[in-house]
């Protein structure tokens, strides 16, 4: 799961049996008491049920795979819906996509709407008199100019390539990749000095991988080869002094260079991205990327922002899922969305997936009456090498547009 | 030598939950997504409101919504824009 935090909004992202919208009130409360975002529904901010007024929400989530398994208002589409109406008045719910099939659903609130935040404790329910929600104009025309947001949602991974996001799996290429860090020292090593007798190799390293190596390099002093094929130390069975990380963000990071997320925004383009993963044991993964603004690149200043990419993995063949979601821009000096899914895809190699592409109109900065410059852009969606696309489904928003797009395995 | 840029985000790990952590008896699937906006943009927020909005709610006081949720911090990713917390489950 990942939550991402900025000046105007917050986004959370969970998985499993999380119940996400039952923190949403105590979200709202928060926003007014510390952030101190208006509210209209308590006398004082020291009141709990004191609410902050959101601009909008989107709520979202593909099909139900294990109902069953849900707890809270998560069991149904019905339920959640409710319980967002009962929270916000005048939203409106979408299920978008086969409904004999993979679909998606989609809770969406408009700016011009009114809003109903209710009490934190369900128990007690005060008067819900409607709220009129934050509306304030802005110089901007009401929307950041450049919000898009990509999200695929992959299921029936491929078994070859789920493996990778397994602990056993990980502590085998760690375990490789310290192996031939050392081996690649020593010719150095023996290039500069001739003789390495009595020496000790120091590595000094980059990223937060190799940081991690740092210490393990130190055990293949003078070993011989042979030793140093199984000289991993899990980061589990070192000192507190000697943990600078824990195993899964080690083991994470491994895996995000191995399987080749780190190379989704790579560093040639993205100078300043950095990514934060976690390997689960005994399998699952998650990931956020951030994306800062280039610091010394001439950009424009709707692109002076910071983006993210998130990625979750349940790799089981039982349910096998994988998630990769962002707000990067494509196109621009950057990578195509196309390129992106391609990649993701790859990564993965899932039976079916979705994409899901949900862009502010002042974005692609057309009227609907003319001819998008981006369509070329977006076309390139519709052929993934490998795969079949099913569906195409464009929902016209008042400012946004969302095109869902649903794919097979050929 | 690593010289980090100013931009470059900076990572905080909370060890307590990320060093023991197992997800044996986790059920995985589909994420569900919440995005709640109190403004169009970072520089167009209300009045009243604090400069950072809410990048100024400490990680401690997120930890109460994160419970409701049955989420747990495992790191975050601070950068100047926004911070990126990594989460349980």
């Amino acid at each position: 799961s990942s939550m991402f935090v900025f000046p105007h909004k917050l986004i959370l992202k969970t998985c499993g049996t999380t119940t996400l919208l039952l923190g949403l009130r105590r979200l709202l409360h928060i926003a007014a008491e510390h952030a101190g975002f208006p509210f209209h529904n308590a006398q004082s901010v020291d009141d709990i049920h004191a609410a902050a007024s959101p601009y909008r929400v989107f709520y979202s989530r593909k099909n139900f795979l294990f109902p069953d398994k849900q707890p809270g208002p998560h069991r149904s589409w019905k339920e959640e819906v409710k319980y967002l109406d009962d929270t916000f008045a005048g939203g409106s719910a979408y299920m978008v996509g086969k409904m004999n099939g993979d679909h998606w659903y989609l809770y969406i609130t408009s700016p011009d709407v009114t809003v109903t935040p209710r009490t934190l404790d369900e128990t007690s329910l005060p008067n819900s008199s409607k709220i009129p929600t934050n509306t304030a104009p802005t110089s901007k025309g009401g929307l950041g100019n450049n919000d898009e947001t990509l999200e695929i949602l992959m299921t029936d991974l491929d078994p070859e390539n789920a493996k990778q996001f397994y602990l056993e799996h990980a502590n085998a290429v760690a375990s490789d990749r310290l192996y031939l860090q050392a081996q690649e020292a020593r010719k150095m090593a023996i290039g500069n000095l001739g003789d390495l007798s009595g020496s000790t190799i120091t590595i000094k390293t980059t990223s937060t991988v190799e940081s991690f190596s740092d210490d393990a390099l130190d055990v293949f002093d003078n070993c011989s080869d042979s030793d140093l094929h199984s000289s991993y130390t899990p980061v589990s069975e070192q000192t507190d002094a000697e943990c600078m990380t824990t195993e899964g963000h080690a083991l994470g990071t491994v895996i995000s260079d191995a399987c080749g997320l780190s190379e989704v925004y790579p560093t040639s383009k993205y100078p300043d991205a950095r990514i934060d993963a976690y390997l689960f044991s005994p399998c699952g993964f998650s990931a956020n990327g951030i994306i800062p603004a280039p610091q010394n690149q001439e950009v424009a200043d709707s692109e002076k922002s910071t983006h993210y990419f998130t990625v979750h993995v349940t790799p089981e063949p039982v349910c096998s899922f994988a998630s990769f979601e962002t707000n990067v821009p494509g196109g621009q000096n950057g990578r195509e969305t196309s390129e992106i899914v391609e990649h993701v895809v790859g990564i993965f190699k899932p039976g079916r997936f979705s994409v899901t592409l949900f862009e502010a109109k002042a974005t692609h900065g057309y009227d609907d009456d003319e001819i998008p410059t981006s369509l070329a852009r977006k076309k390139r969606l519709e052929k993934i090498q490998g795969y079949r696309r099913i569906d195409r489904i464009v929902h016209d928003f008042d400012d946004y547009e969302l095109i869902f797009r649903f794919y097979e395995r050929e | 030598t690593f010289s980090p840029s100013e931009g470059t985000p900076h990572l905080t790990i909370n060890h307590n939950v990320a060093a023991d952590l197992d997800s044996s008896s986790a059920f995985e699937g589909p994420e569900k997504l919440l995005e709640v906006w109190f403004a169009p943009t970072p520089d167009s927020l209300p009045a009243g409101a604090k400069p950072n909005g809410l990048k100024a709610v400490s990680s401690e006081t997120w930890v109460s919504v994160l419970d409701m949720v049955n989420c747990k911090i495992l790191s975050v990713l601070e950068a100047e824009n926004m911070d990126a917390y990594l989460l349980s489950e």
